[in-house]
């Protein structure tokens, strides 16, 4: 042990322990998280070589490698709990992310949400057994966040009731989603639905896009990888280009809106129930930015610790630098951050539970509240969290821009949750539409609930202290 | 209650409500543009986009206040005094370099005034040497194992450079001692000159 890191932690003044069992929301989930970490660290299965070492394509195998193994050691152990899952998961993944990552976080809760009684009896278990391994093709080549603009179709035929997909356009190409390129061969794409000669806006549809048997692309489908990215190595985010493929009426998700063999429409009671699956990712999104920065400032705090540079004192040692001013008003605050979102991200994640069951009750009273402030609390803590990362990394000195510190991996695979999920500007946008409707409510005397009540209040309740 | 109060710089619930107050100025400021360009736009989305700086700046304000009010929520749910001690040390930096990154905005929502803003700074630096003794311990709570960190920088253990230099030896630039491009390009490139 270096004796610098062991002084450092006997002058603390409180038990870390208690602490990290406070993250973990009890002791009892700490020895748990613990036991099953300890799973992988010792399994031979996930040993590999340093992915900073491979190729982009031995990444790739490796990845896949690597998560096949994980599906099946979560059945042989029975790891079922969210929770204990994502805990596995983060073992096996490290500071990576993984082919399969859309599937888990987009494919099957979006399945779960969106589906009928019906559908969910035959898609379900193709799912859970990833013998349909999905993807979610929202963004496109032209058109990202705003997504009523998306141009890919989806035209219903009443004399076959089947949805003809097509991308009109080179910018109507799907591009971006992770595990397109080669892992899936199923997408949930998000297409315009036109029916009896009218457009009625966005809809999800599970397409298949390759053999279940074979792999190969299906007949009118054109899919593969994008190439290499800022990072995300590991994941084939791929392009998929649809040529008038036609799938079952079935194929559209049903729980919400209809659409009848005959092609009538029927309208879903809220217009906000496709943003369900943002609304949950952005939540989550919340905790990745704790994540993120927490392991940044662990990696520059404690290397601050052992690493001695230049002198505080003439004729005194090089200090450790963590004794520096500036660094630690570098640090510092960014530790702070790191706690202050992860205890916002248990907060989103627990609001985000206990709407989606009020709205599973039919109440979507609470939808556009939480909607807003997803939206914003994903832009706020991503935005602060990547230029976090980036300080973090040159607190390290030159050290800070070796691979092996691990910091350029933490933030290749960071800084695209500043633009996936919602541009982050466009995410702030839509929260201040939810203010001002908030803040006219406020004015024409109607009174507030949750978080944006405050705009009811008197605003001179404070005043500046002439020190 | 609707006697005006002085925020008081070492006080979290202090804090919480400047952040509030300042966030519902924000909000006014953004609506009341938003309002202003109407009269002269010629659309409302005209309007909207010429107050986007404003709408944003109003909901980073937002977002700010809701981060500063749960992380000072949270701090009601720890029992243990000195880890109550040391999380609100971490708060209170956490609302003060906020003070000190956006003061603009509370002068200007009159929340706080330039003597007290110096008073802020001040305070923000014994903060930091408060936390400097327990910087390790905080992120050790984290509780990543290296195997999770994959940083030789961030190891537990601290050996850092011993474990640095086994690392580049593994670099596949160095499974030989001589580099095949030296017999390809550099021989025949000297056999010429």
């Amino acid at each position: 042990m270096n004796p610098d890191i062991s002084r450092e932690r006997e002058n603390a003044s409180f038990n870390p322990e208690i602490l990290t069992n406070i993250l973990d929301g009890g002791a009892e989930k700490t020895r748990r998280r613990r036991e099953i970490e300890s799973l992988v660290i010792s399994d031979p299965d996930f040993q590999h070589e340093d992915l900073n070492f491979l190729s982009r394509s031995e990444r790739y195998d490796a990845a896949v490698r690597k998560s096949a193994q994980m599906i099946l050691k979560l059945r042989e152990y029975g790891i079922s709990d969210p929770e204990e899952i994502y805990s596995y998961k983060s073992v096996v993944k490290g500071v990576y992310q993984e082919p399969f990552g859309v599937h888990y976080v987009m494919f099957m809760p979006t399945l779960n949400s969106q589906c009928t009684a019906e559908q969910r009896k035959k898609w379900i278990p193709l799912a859970e057994s990833f013998h349909m391994l999905g993807t979610y093709a929202q963004t496109e080549l032209g058109h990202g966040t705003h997504i009523r603009a998306l141009e890919t179709t989806a035209t219903y035929d009443p004399s076959t009731q089947e949805f003809v997909l097509n991308s009109p356009t080179i910018s109507s190409i799907k591009w971006w989603p992770g595990g397109l390129g080669k892992t899936s061969n199923h997408a949930i794409v998000l297409a315009q639905l036109y029916t009896q000669g009218k457009c009625h806006g966005l809809h999800a549809f599970i397409t298949p896009i390759r053999c279940m048997k074979t792999h190969m692309p299906l007949p009118g489908v054109v899919v593969g990888d994008i190439g290499p990215k800022f990072g995300f190595d590991e994941v084939d985010n791929g392009y998929l280009k649809l040529e008038n493929v036609r799938i079952p009426r079935e194929n559209m998700l049903m729980k919400y809106a209809k659409v009848e063999p005959d092609g009538t429409y029927v309208k879903p009671p809220s217009d906000k129930l496709t943003y369900g699956t943002m609304v949950f990712i952005r939540s989550m999104i919340v905790g990745e930015s704790a994540r993120a920065l927490s392991k940044s400032c662990t990696i520059a705090i404690r290397y601050s610790a052992v690493r001695h540079q230049s002198e505080l004192r003439p004729g005194e040692p090089e200090p450790q630098i963590l004794d520096y001013q500036t660094q630690q008003y570098k640090l510092f605050p960014l530790l702070a951050t790191a706690y202050a979102f992860h205890f916002v991200g248990q907060y989103m994640s627990k609001t985000y539970h206990r709407i989606s069951g009020d709205i599973n009750q039919g109440d979507f009273s609470e939808l556009p509240e939480l909607h807003a402030l997803s939206a914003g609390l994903k832009a706020f803590t991503t935005w602060a969290a990547n230029t976090g990362i980036e300080v973090c990394r040159m607190s390290c000195g030159g050290h800070g821009y070796s691979r092996c510190s691990s910091l350029p991996d933490i933030y290749v695979t960071f800084t695209p949750t500043c633009t996936y999920e919602g541009e982050n500007t466009v995410m702030m946008l839509q929260t201040a539409r939810y203010l001002v409707k908030s803040y006219k409510q406020a004015r024409a005397g109607q009174q507030l609930t949750g978080i944006v009540s405050y705009l009811n209040e008197p605003q001179n309740r404070i005043q500046p202290h002439s020190v | 209650s609707s006697r005006p109060t002085v925020v008081s710089i070492n006080d979290l619930a202090s804090l919480v409500e400047a952040y509030k107050f300042r966030a519902a100025k924000l909000v006014e400021i953004a609506a009341k543009n938003l309002q202003a360009e109407l009269q002269h736009s010629k659309s409302n989305e005209d309007a909207w986009n010429n107050s986007s700086i404003d709408l944003v700046r109003a909901s980073d304000a937002h977002c700010h206040y809701v981060v500063v009010k749960l992380f000072a929520a949270k701090l009601s749910e720890i029992g243990d005094t000195a880890v109550h001690s040391v999380l609100s040390t971490l708060a209170l930096l956490y609302a003060l370099h906020g003070v000190t990154q956006n003061s603009g905005d509370f002068l200007q929502a009159g929340l706080l005034s330039v003597p007290q803003l110096a008073q802020i700074s001040q305070r923000l630096k014994g903060l930091l040497s408060e936390l400097r003794p327990n910087a390790v311990a905080l992120v050790d709570s984290f509780d990543y194992r290296d195997e999770m960190l994959n940083s030789v920088l961030g190891r537990y253990d601290g050996n850092v450079y011993e474990h640095m230099f086994e690392w580049a030896k593994r670099s596949p630039l160095n499974h030989t001692e001589v580099h095949e491009s030296q017999h390809k390009y550099l021989k025949p490139l000297q056999s010429k000159l």
